[in-house]
Parts: structure tokens; sequence; C-alpha cells
């Protein structure tokens, strides 16, 4: 564990707690997209089976469980309790086109060819594009609330933040894991649009509104 | 490289 792995992990954990405050204090998920939720619910079911077979440590089961139930957590609220507010008309990106290519990919670059190293694997590629949709909201209403701003901007950052710890572990402990690293860096990449407006726009006090 | 039996990071 280093510095820029945990405050990755912390602005991860961030990320979730913003979004489902920002869901239960309005009772509404207006602006949300649930097929990123969706997927990340796949993302962290598919990662975290390892829970079952290997013990790594206690914060890391900890917060591998917090994931996986903030996650079906965030799509309860979305698809059952406050579904009358679930902007579905927005939401329109068709997952099979990230579903599809995370699962072949996945099936043909792996470190080893079993059925819980696919799954991890399949969950990396798949990570690194979920949050397209809800990007890809975004830009179809033209705007975002400053708290689902916030929300994109930590989630966006842990990636950030775990690049540093790549380049870390690999100057400290030479190690490295490629498939994480290059889906980490298109992760990451994916936001840089949405950093920049950030900082030029939410962080001086104005709504991120996107040029007609 | 990797070591593909155990992915301690999250």
């Amino acid at each position: 564990m280093n510095i820029f792995r945990l405050i990755g992990d912390l602005s991860h954990l961030l990320a979730i707690i913003i979004l489902l405050r920002k869901i239960w204090k309005s009772r509404s998920c207006a602006g949300i997209s649930g097929k990123s939720q969706l997927l990340f619910a796949i993302v962290y079911t598919s990662r975290y089976l390892d829970l079952l077979t290997v013990y790594v440590s206690m914060y890391n089961t900890l917060m591998k469980l917090v994931f996986i139930a903030a996650s079906y957590a965030t799509c309860y609220l979305i698809y059952l309790k406050f579904k009358a507010t679930y902007d579905h008309n927005h939401d329109t990106f068709r997952i099979e086109f990230l579903l599809v290519p995370a699962v072949i990919l996945a099936l043909l670059i792996n470190h080893d060819f079993m059925a819980l190293e696919i799954l991890w694997t399949f969950s990396i590629y798949l990570e690194s594009v979920a949050i397209l949709p809800q990007l890809f909201m975004v830009s179809k209403t033209g705007e975002a609330e400053s708290i689902t701003s916030h929300y994109l901007f930590a989630l966006g950052s842990y990636r950030g933040l775990y690049i540093l710890n790549w380049i870390y572990r690999y100057a400290m402990e030479d190690h490295y894991d490629l498939i994480a690293i290059v889906a980490g860096v298109v992760q990451t990449v994916l936001y840089c649009d949405f950093f920049y407006l950030y900082i030029t726009k939410v962080l001086r006090g104005k709504k991120l509104q996107l040029p007609a | 490289e990797a070591d593909s039996e155990e992915h301690d990071e999250l």
C-alpha cells in the first residue's frame, strides 16, 4: 500500500458516497446514468469474486464488500426506489457495444486462461469504459448538476491516482500489470475533457454546461 | 511481470 493507492481508493469511495447521498437526499436520480451504474455493478461483481478464494488484507476485503454493496444499492435506488425520477430518455447509450468487446478482449488478452482470471480481466476492460453512458448522457443534455460533476471528478481522479501508484510500484517493487495499466490509462483519458470543464467551470462556481 | 495468482489492488 502506498499513498497514491490509498488516496485513489478513498477518492473512489468518496465518489460512491457523493452519488448515493445525492440520490438519497434529493430523492431523485435525475441526470444519473443507470446504465453506467449497472456496468459498475457488473464490474465489481466479476472482479471481486476472488473474495471467495484469496485473502489479501482486512482493508482489501472491506473495500471490496463496500464497493459491491454500494453499486447494488445505487442500482436499486435508480431502477426501483426512485424509478420515476430516472431520466431513461437521455440514457440511451447501447451498453452491448461495451460489454461484447470487453468479453472478447478478456478472452483474447489475459494473464491466464482461467475463469476467475478472465472475469478479472473482463472487469478491468469494462471498468475503463463503464462511465461512457454517463458522459454520453451529460453531453446529450448539455449539462450536469454540480454534485454530479463532483461525483465524476472524484471517480475520474481515482484511476488517475492509480497511474501514480503503478509508477511508484514499478519503481519501488518492480511490479507491474500491463492489463491494468493500459486499461487504467484509457479510463483516465476518457475523463480528460470532463476534467478540463470541471476545473474551468465547476470550480469557479459555474454549472457544467456544454456549449450549444 | 504481474503475478496473475493475486490482484492485491482494488
